[in-house]
């Protein structure tokens, strides 16, 4: 052990394993936790080359045999909670993506939440089995966050019963979605429905995409990988074009919305359900949020107590490098920042589970505020961490620059969610649009509730400067 | 009647309050610019786009009052003494330092005067000499294995030189002592000269 560290750890006014307790939300978790990171890290079949000096195909290999390992071993070892699947998961890939995360993180999801019982009947096991592998291709090479605008259509056909899916322009192509290059053999597409000559707005659509068995496209079916990005190099994020392809209308997801047999559209209680599954990724990025700038203030912090450099005091030795003030100035807001996005991706969570338990109820009261809250914190925590990550490398110096030091892949892995599921300034408008509903209904004599009830107190309100 | 805001800088309740009426005093401006912009150009999209800059910063303050107000909360959860004495430094300096970066978002509204925004500029400096004997201790609390980590600077065990030599040594170029290039490139470019 580094004597600096040790001397850290001897001089601390608090025992860090009751803090970990705090964070996991009780003793019994943290066990839990353990345990499970424990299998994964005395299993043989999980070890490999560091990625860091493996080329982007052979991470992609890494990635997916990893995956499917992982998804025996969860069967072995009867894991079936979500947390733990997410746990699990976390620790066998380090904390980075994988091929099967649209499959696992949004596929099953939205065939919990927008299918109908017949079609998680037909669709859900498959999927739970491997059989069929899913990916969620919302975003289109021209579109990307206004969803509305969107250009793949899916028209019904009453004569056949199916509907015709096309990606009618370049731009409609579907780019992007995770695990859609190579992996995955079906996916939920969202596309404009035109059912009896109108336009019934963006519903979501079963589409197979491979041959099951050969693995190969099916005929009016283009799919590959979009090449090498920024990051995310262990996944093959993909293009999908569809000519004419045709599926069964029982392939349109329809809980909330239907198109019956002779083309009568059935609209949903609200239209922001068919983008629930969205809603659930945004606020998981709260979350995410929390881990990268945790994992980057850890690396940092360490790493500023074991590094000495320069003189604070002429002729002494080099001082630890967090004795310096900037370093704190630079650390320690971020080390709050990390805290607070853990409470708010906890909280953020739970919200999320209380009220898609009363929509499935019926009740869509709190829908207008869960969809603004978790637009604006994925967006204001996602900023702050992707600086923050960025922060922490430039305060290890040069040697944050190395690859060695994780930052650089925490960085690449972490910086899209500033841009998925919602490009953050959209995000934030969105939010902004439901805080000015809130305030135009406080103005016109209504009380709001929640997040924003401070607004019922502003026509009373005149702030005024006090001393301390 | 007015209801004046009293900012306590050593109290995190006081600092959600400030942050409360930081949030409602932007969200009223972007209302009011929006309609006013209504008024001029009676296209509601124009207006919309013309207030966007107001409209985003209004979300951060709501998002920003948010998170200190969740953080706090949460300090009222943790029963060990000592660990809520630490999380509460780190609430506040978070909580102060968001203050001090939007500082002029706090003095415009007339919740801070000059004198304030000093006392927590002042608090900010206190507070990270108040959290650094603690700040490792509050990153091993985040309980980060190595393997997970995947960091030779974040090591647990601090021995980060040596790992670093070690991981250098691993890299493709090193496979062997001269590489392929000195024979194909180097060394007739050098016969030449």
């Amino acid at each position: 052990m580094n004597a600096d560290l040790r001397r850290e750890r001897a001089a601390a006014t608090f025992q860090p394993e009751l803090l970990t307790h705090v964070l996991d939300g009780g003793a019994e978790r943290t066990r839990r936790r353990r345990e499970i990171e424990a299998l994964i890290a005395n299993d043989p079949d999980f070890q490999h080359e560091d990625f860091s000096f493996l080329s982007r195909s052979q991470r992609y290999g890494q990635a997916i045999r990893k995956s499917a390992l992982m998804v025996m071993k969860l069967r072995e070892y009867g894991i079936a909670d979500p947390d733990e699947i997410y746990l699990f998961k976390s620790f066998v890939h380090h904390g980075r993506p994988e091929p099967l995360d649209l499959h696992l993180g949004m596929f099953l999801p939205t065939l919990l939440t927008q299918a109908t019982p017949e079609q998680q009947d037909r669709f859900f096991m498959p999927a739970w089995n491997l059989e069929i592998i899913g990916t969620y291709a919302q975003t289109e090479m021209g579109h990307g966050s206004h969803v509305r605008g969107l250009e793949t259509t899916a028209t019904y056909d009453p004569a056949t019963q199916e509907f015709i899916l096309n990606s009618p322009t370049v731009t409609s192509i579907k780019w992007w979605p995770g695990g859609l290059g190579k992996t995955s053999n079906h996916a939920i597409v969202l596309a404009q429905l035109y059912t009896l000559g109108q336009c019934k707005g963006l519903h979501a659509f079963i589409v197979p995409i491979r041959e099951l068995g050969t693995h190969k496209p099916l005929p009016g079916i283009t799919v590959g990988d979009i090449g090498p990005k920024f990051g995310y190099d262990e996944i093959d994020n993909g293009y999908l074009k569809m000519d004419n392809f045709r599926i069964p209308r029982e392939n349109m997801l329809m809980k909330y919305a239907q198109v019956e047999p002779d083309g009568t559209y059935v609209k949903p209680l609200s239209d922001k359900l068919t983008y629930g599954t969205m809603v659930f990724i945004r606020a998981h990025i709260v979350g995410d949020a929390a881990r990268a700038l945790s994992r980057s203030c850890t690396i940092a912090i360490r790493y500023s107590a074991v590094r000495h450099q320069s003189e604070l005091k002429a002729g002494e030795p080099e001082p630890q490098v967090l004795d310096y003030q900037t370093q704190q100035y630079k650390l320690f807001p971020l080390l709050g920042a990390a805290y607070a996005f853990h409470f708010v991706g906890t909280y953020i969570r739970d919200t999320y589970r209380r009220i898609s338990a009363d929509i499935i109820e019926g009740d869509l009261s709190e829908l207008p505020e869960l969809h603004a809250l978790t637009a604006g914190l994925k967006a204001f925590c996602s900023w702050i961490a992707n600086a923050g990550i960025e922060e922490c490398r430039m305060a290890c110096g040069g040697h944050g620059y190395s690859r060695c030091s994780g930052l650089p892949d925490i960085y690449v892995t972490f910086t899209p969610s500033c841009t998925y599921e919602g490009e953050n300034t959209v995000m934030m408008l969105q939010t902004a649009r439901f805080l000015i509903k809130s305030y135009m209904q406080v103005g016109s004599g209504q009380r709001v509730t929640g997040t924003v009830s401070y607004l019922n107190d502003l026509p009373r309100q005149h702030i005024q400067p006090q001393h301390v | 009647a007015a209801r004046p805001v009293t900012v306590l800088v050593n109290d995190p309740v006081s600092l959600v309050e400030a942050y409360k009426a930081r949030a409602a005093w932007l969200v009223e401006a972007a209302a009011k610019n929006l309609q006013a912009e209504l008024n001029r150009r009676k296209n509601k999209d124009d207006a919309w786009n013309v207030t966007s800059v107001d409209l985003v910063r209004a979300t951060d303050a709501h998002c920003h009052y948010v998170v200190v107000k969740l953080f706090t909360a949460k300090l009222s959860e943790i029963n060990n003494a000592a660990v809520r004495a630490v999380m509460t430094d780190l609430c506040l300096l978070f909580a102060l330092h968001g203050i001090s970066k939007n500082a002029g978002d706090f003095l415009q509204a007339g919740i801070l005067t000059n004198t304030q925004v000093n006392q927590v500029n002042q608090h900010v400096k206190e507070l990270l000499a108040i959290i650094r004997p603690n700040a490792v201790a509050l990153v091993d609390a985040f309980d980060y294995s190595d393997s997970y980590l995947g960091s030779v600077l974040g090591r647990y065990d601090g021995n980060v030189y040596e790992t670093m030599f070690e991981w250098a040594k691993k890299s493709p170029l090193n496979q062997t002592e001269v590489h392929e290039s000195f024979h194909k490139y180097l060394k007739p470019m050098l016969s030449k000269l």
